[in-house]
């Protein structure tokens, strides 16, 4: 049943682009950085845009945690950990996760661990 | 993810990706979707850096991550990141950074780094290939003159290989999922072998940001993992990102 041939795979497509049809979730929204800027302000602007989103994703990974661990404890601790994990990044991502965590109204903890998520989660 | 470098007959560069991501991190049973792939796709944004007023790199990004996963330093080169799973992960470079050994790189900063201090294809490499890491990555990276595609992978401390388009004998186009390339796939997860098949039969002589796209919107390369898909051309100075969705029937990831 493994090596059986995949039941939704499909020949190659052609003529798809410009993008278009059920599959089409629309186009990224452009935003400018200024990098002149002060790094706790840099993000502004886009973190002012996307709070709600933003929220929405950082309490869906606290619920799959919590899901794992229900006491809440070890959420609680990795949280805790994680706002002391900031004090040490280096210049100037750690001033912007803070300002990212400022202008959203997340707690500095969760910004880290979506800062950090990849090397959390390469095992 | 699936990145992709490949050069057309006239020497012209051309990179790509679909993003994946969420695998695991809850399924939504009545809309057939996973959780977090769902919740990235509004906030992924087309970002500009500028300094002066003027362009330093765009990239591919999500709203609230300072790192990047897929970028390009217009005219000079382009660069995407996919996740490469192993049991020397990053859990271990997070436990010796708290420890205090802080030797290594974040992933997502040095890829910014990267692509906001590089000035050469050349250089770029160099940087990916010889920073200490907290996790194993793949890193694809494409120039702005022929031969000038790889796909370098990294464990965490050391660059295991580099795999170089159109010198030496060399193929086309390199094609990277989250595999090594010189080993087989996972056979529950060969999005390789598919992605293969529609690229070799496009051909040099009809390469493009729409054929590329033709591939990386075919399923199991598109899957429910997707959360968008980056189109990048260096030489034009054009970086495109679209947010793509798989409807059933399609692969889980």
């Amino acid at each position: 049943a493994v090596l059986a041939k995949d039941p939704y795979a499909e020949e190659c497509r052609n003529e798809s682009y410009p993008p278009s049809g059920p599959r089409f979730k629309g186009n990224a929204p452009v935003y400018i950085i200024n990098l002149d800027l002060p790094p706790s302000k840099r993000w502004d602007q886009l973190i002012n845009d996307k709070k709600v989103q933003l929220k929405t994703l950082t309490d869906t990974m606290r619920g799959i945690m919590t899901a794992f661990f229900p006491s809440g404890k070890v959420v609680h601790i990795l949280e805790k950990e994680l706002t002391l994990l900031s004090a040490t990044l280096p210049y100037p991502f750690r001033e912007e996760i803070e300002g990212i965590a400022k202008a959203s109204g997340i707690p500095l903890g969760e910004i880290v661990m979506f800062n950090v998520f990849y090397e959390i989660f390469t095992v | 993810c699936t990145s992709i470098v490949a050069e057309d007959k006239t020497g012209k560069l051309y990179h790509a990706r679909n993003l994946d991501f969420g695998l695991f991190l809850g399924w939504d049973v009545k809309n057939s979707s996973w959780t977090i792939t769902e919740e990235l796709r509004p906030l992924t944004v087309s970002l500009d850096f500028q300094r002066n007023n003027k362009t330093v790199f765009k990239s591919s990004n999500f709203a609230g991550y300072v790192g990047m996963v897929s970028g390009m330093k217009p005219g000079i080169f382009s660069l995407t990141m996919n996740e490469r799973f192993s049991i020397d992960g990053g859990y271990i470079g997070i436990f010796q950074w708290i420890l205090g050994k802080r030797d290594g790189m974040w992933m997502g900063f040095l890829t910014r780094a990267v692509l906001e201090n590089s000035t050469s294809y050349e250089d770029a490499k160099d940087q990916l290939t010889k920073t200490k890491l907290l996790a194993p990555a793949y890193f694809i990276l494409g120039g702005n003159r022929t031969g000038q595609g790889c796909v370098i992978t990294r464990s965490r401390l050391s660059t295991l290989d580099i795999w170089n388009i159109n010198t030496n004998g060399g193929p086309w186009y390199v094609l990277e999922t989250n595999y090594d390339h010189w080993e087989d796939p996972f056979v529950l997860d060969d999005r390789r072998t598919p992605a293969r098949r529609c690229m070799d039969r496009i051909t040099p002589e009809n390469i493009s940001l729409p054929t590329i796209f033709d591939v990386l919107t075919t399923k199991p390369v598109l899957n429910k993992l997707t959360v968008s898909t980056t189109l990048i051309s260096v030489t034009d100075s054009r970086i495109e990102t679209y947010l793509l969705g798989c409807p059933d029937p399609c692969n889980p990831w």
